[in-house]
């Protein structure tokens, strides 16, 4: 509870209608930011210990961590692990199909397995330059590593393995498929 | 790749013209419908605040000082990036403008992601931003319906109020403004086309055919309404950069309810998601 209290109090604030059409102040402005950001991390750790008792590959809480600048295509796991599991919780009461795009370091390949052993497609998307010249992005992603998560189960979650893969292996692979693919 | 300039197939795709990279022929159901979609600002209004029509573009009032004015460079070619799962066009219109438009792989829209910004101050000009995309000789008789919160679909009139008679409307843009907070729709009765957003703007169908929607402003006057501060937000010394998306849907209007309401679903209330790093590298047996 005291986790989660001051998002619900925060979001509370935002409900002024100066924080809703954006006519305050800007040092207000700032400090709405500054409260949502830090009500956000206190909701993000409680999120992370109900998970890592529900999800396999999240041993503890404090390994589990969101990515708050995945708009800016900046994420510092996806960026700089070896190997990492992306858990995507669905809150919707149906199932649920979601394209996922991780910021990635070029010239990388990865792997990505789904919740059933299966290696799922995977796309490398270069990021637009525009991207990479937005102001105070500070990231190694010059790429996003896309895949379609299909199926996530009503208020449910499935977890990903994703690899960073040796490129010899990669290129291996590749032109084992590509050889597959003219027979 | 740069050409050819298209993205998924007949049942759902796009191809843009090659001379002029605003224009596109849709593809849905194997119809062929033009489209034109450009960037565009308005330029704020200036005034000192005595008077109604001396009214400065705030933080409180979008107030253009006439029409909006094109900001795509239409020489720069536009580059194609395809693979299995999904299609982009990428398009650089200039230094602060650029868009990608998407189709991933049996998705039943077309997504077009929007960065915009840091505007540029050097004129002094304010300057109000809108993405517009137009069917051209589509004909939904100058009414369009926007959203309530998410919820009721709401019939607007071109310059028409449902609760009292409007003489005359001076304020020909501003006046048939609506704010838009998850879709907004046109419809011939037979055909509906919307543009669903990712978060509230301002936006409007000011003729037929047509949906606009403001993505962004920065405006260098306080409009005296009470903020006393000019829309000039900044951060690492520059103006805001701005990135969103905007979800195109078009079809028979029996069958676009439906995709709308799920779409709308889906995007406004996505997966959540959480990332563990590993300290050694597993196998998915001995993480199972």
């Amino acid at each position: 509870e005291p986790k989660i209290t001051p998002l619900r109090e925060t979001m509370g604030m935002m409900q002024h209608h100066d924080a809703i059409t954006g006519t305050e102040k800007q040092h207000v402005a700032n400090d709405y930011a500054r409260l949502l950001s830090e009500a956000m991390e206190e909701c993000e750790e409680a999120s992370c210990t109900i998970l890592s008792g529900l999800a396999a590959g999240i041993e503890t809480s404090a390994d589990c961590k969101t990515c708050q600048l995945l708009n800016i295509s900046q994420c510092e796991v996806s960026e700089h692990s070896e190997q990492f599991v992306l858990t995507l919780y669905n809150p919707l009461s149906r199932p649920v199909t979601e394209f996922v795009r991780l910021p990635i370091p070029s010239e990388t390949a990865y792997s990505v397995v789904d919740p059933s052993g299966q290696r799922l497609t995977v796309q490398f998307v270069p990021l637009p330059s525009a991207v990479l010249r937005i102001p105070g992005r500070k990231s190694s992603a010059t790429s996003e590593l896309v895949f379609q998560a299909d199926d996530l189960p009503p208020l449910g979650y499935k977890s990903y393995l994703i690899t960073k893969e040796p490129s010899s292996s990669y290129l291996n692979r590749l032109r084992a498929e590509r050889s597959a693919q003219s027979e | 790749t740069e050409s050819p300039l298209d993205l998924g197939d007949r049942r759902l795709g796009l191809t843009i013209d090659d001379s002029d990279p605003r224009r596109f022929v849709m593809y849905v159901d194997n119809e062929e419908i033009p489209l034109i979609q450009e960037f565009l600002y308005y330029k704020s209004m200036v005034g000192d605040n005595s008077k109604d029509y001396k009214r400065a573009s705030g933080a409180y009032i979008f107030r253009p000082d006439g029409s909006p004015i094109p900001v795509c460079d239409n020489q720069k070619k536009p580059q194609r990036v395809s693979g299995p799962v999904v299609q982009e066009i990428h398009r650089e219109c200039n230094e602060w403008v650029s868009q990608v438009i998407r189709l991933y792989n049996g998705d039943d829209n077309i997504e077009f992601e929007w960065l915009v910004g840091p505007i540029p101050n050097d004129d002094k000009i304010g300057k109000e931003v809108i993405s517009r995309f137009r069917i051209p000789f589509y004909k939904n008789n100058q009414t369009f319906y926007t959203d309530s919160n998410g919820r009721e679909m709401l019939k607007r009139i071109l310059n028409y109020r449902p609760s009292f008679t409007l003489r005359e409307n001076v304020e020909n843009v501003t006046g048939n403004y609506y704010p838009i907070t998850s879709r907004i729709s046109l419809t011939d009765q037979q055909t509906r086309f919307s543009v669903l957003n990712d978060r509230s703007q301002g936006g409007s169908s000011l003729q037929d055919g047509e949906i606009e929607l403001m993505v962004h402003r920065r405006i260098f006057v306080d409009d005296a309404f009470g903020v006393d501060e000019a829309l000039n937000e900044t951060a690492f010394g520059v103006g805001l950069v701005a990135r969103g998306h905007h979800y195109l849907t078009y079809g028979p209007v029996d069958k676009l309810f439906e995709v709308e309401r799920l779409l709308a679903q889906r995007k406004l209330i996505r997966p959540q998601y959480f990332f563990t790093k590993k300290h050694s590298v597993v196998s998915y047996k001995d993480l199972k």
